[in-house]
């Protein structure tokens, strides 16, 4: 999935880099310091539809063949993550204890058309 | 909201950079508290010393990682010797604050203490579960025994079976210490034994794993 540039208005992967310190929480989150908060923006005409969109299955394979047999395209196709990955956090909880947990499904690393 | 018309993922106009930034930090906070199963962000009543931190950090492995959905807890105690007509020399009690446990499953405890140089000699452990019951000395619950020969840190295991229960997240454990030989030397108060504070302050291990859907019914073969 491309990275959005100012001159890409097709479906991308919007990177943004957030540090606790900017949330103001670097007290109590003891590690990382901060994590990639990205997000899918773009536009999905038709053609890309289900390309490969979190949807790549068997609604996708349903969708594209009604597609194949209507000539208007049903419905809007939307720029969607298609991978995600956890991230490990270490933290203080309000009674001072030191917690580690992996956050499932919190960074998005792909992008595509649903 | 407030950004304009539909949603930016679906080909809206771009929105201002500050604004925007405002969005994703906000959207950071939400994503966050909620990964966590928080409300708010902690409002920490009583920060660990740093040096204690640090070396308990030192333990979580860092290669070790918690199961999906699952956590590791380090808990610091407060220590107070266990004063009292009936109460032996060599004791002490480690209160900790644990947080309420959600459907989680608790699967491995150990407790670390650090004996200083003073150890005389090898000397039997034994760890209780103490908690206030209807009698006034309220109610002990034996978790483990444990025979330590050698100062510094050592790692004591603990029935996770003992230590799960009560809502409320305090936990206290009586430690109670007699010479292994019955014919050595007595011991010192526990207390001067033990590290209780700073980077030698005891402190619980705990490995959690999210309790499996309707986990603890009789599965049938």
């Amino acid at each position: 999935t491309p990275t959005c540039e100012p001159e890409t208005p097709l479906c991308c992967r919007r990177d943004h880099y957030v540090d606790f310190q900017e949330l103001g929480w670097r007290d109590w989150i003891l590690q990382p310091e901060g994590y990639q908060l990205n997000y899918c923006q773009g536009q999905c005409p038709p053609h890309l539809a289900g390309s490969p969109g979190i949807a790549a299955s068997f609604h996708s394979a349903v969708f594209s063949l009604l597609k194949a047999n209507t000539p208007w395209p049903l419905g809007t196709s939307c720029c969607v993550p298609t991978a995600r990955r956890s991230l490990s956090l270490l933290y203080l909880d309000r009674n001072g204890n030191v917690v580690k947990t992996d956050v499932p499904d919190m960074v998005v690393e792909a992008c595509g058309c649903s | 909201q407030g950004t304009g018309a539909g949603c930016p993922s679906c080909g809206s106009p771009m929105v201002a950079t500050q604004v925007e930034r405002a969005l994703v930090l906000e959207l950071a906070k939400q994503q966050i508290l909620e990964g966590l199963h928080l409300t708010s962000r902690p409002q920490i009543i009583q920060r660990p010393p740093r040096a204690a931190l640090s070396r308990a950090l030192r333990r979580l492995q860092p290669a070790s990682v918690s199961p999906a959905s699952g956590e590791e807890v380090v808990s610091f105690a407060t220590a107070v010797p266990v004063t009292g007509p009936s109460a032996a020399a060599c004791s002490s009690m480690l209160t900790f604050h644990l947080a309420t446990p959600r459907a989680h499953h608790l699967y491995r405890a150990r407790l670390w203490l650090h004996v200083g140089p003073a150890l005389p000699g090898p000397l039997y452990l034994r760890i209780v579960r103490w908690s206030s019951g209807r009698r006034r000395q309220g109610s002990r619950t034996p978790l483990a025994e444990h025979h330590i020969d050698t100062p510094g840190w050592h790692a004591l295991a603990l029935p996770s079976s003992g230590l799960r229960g009560k809502a409320s997240g305090v936990l206290k454990l009586q430690l109670t210490c007699r010479p292994l030989h019955r014919n050595s030397t007595s011991l010192p108060p526990l207390q001067r034994l033990l590290g209780t504070a700073g980077d030698q302050r005891p402190f619980l291990e705990l490995k959690i794993r999210a309790k499996e859907p309707r986990e603890g019914r009789a599965k049938r073969r």
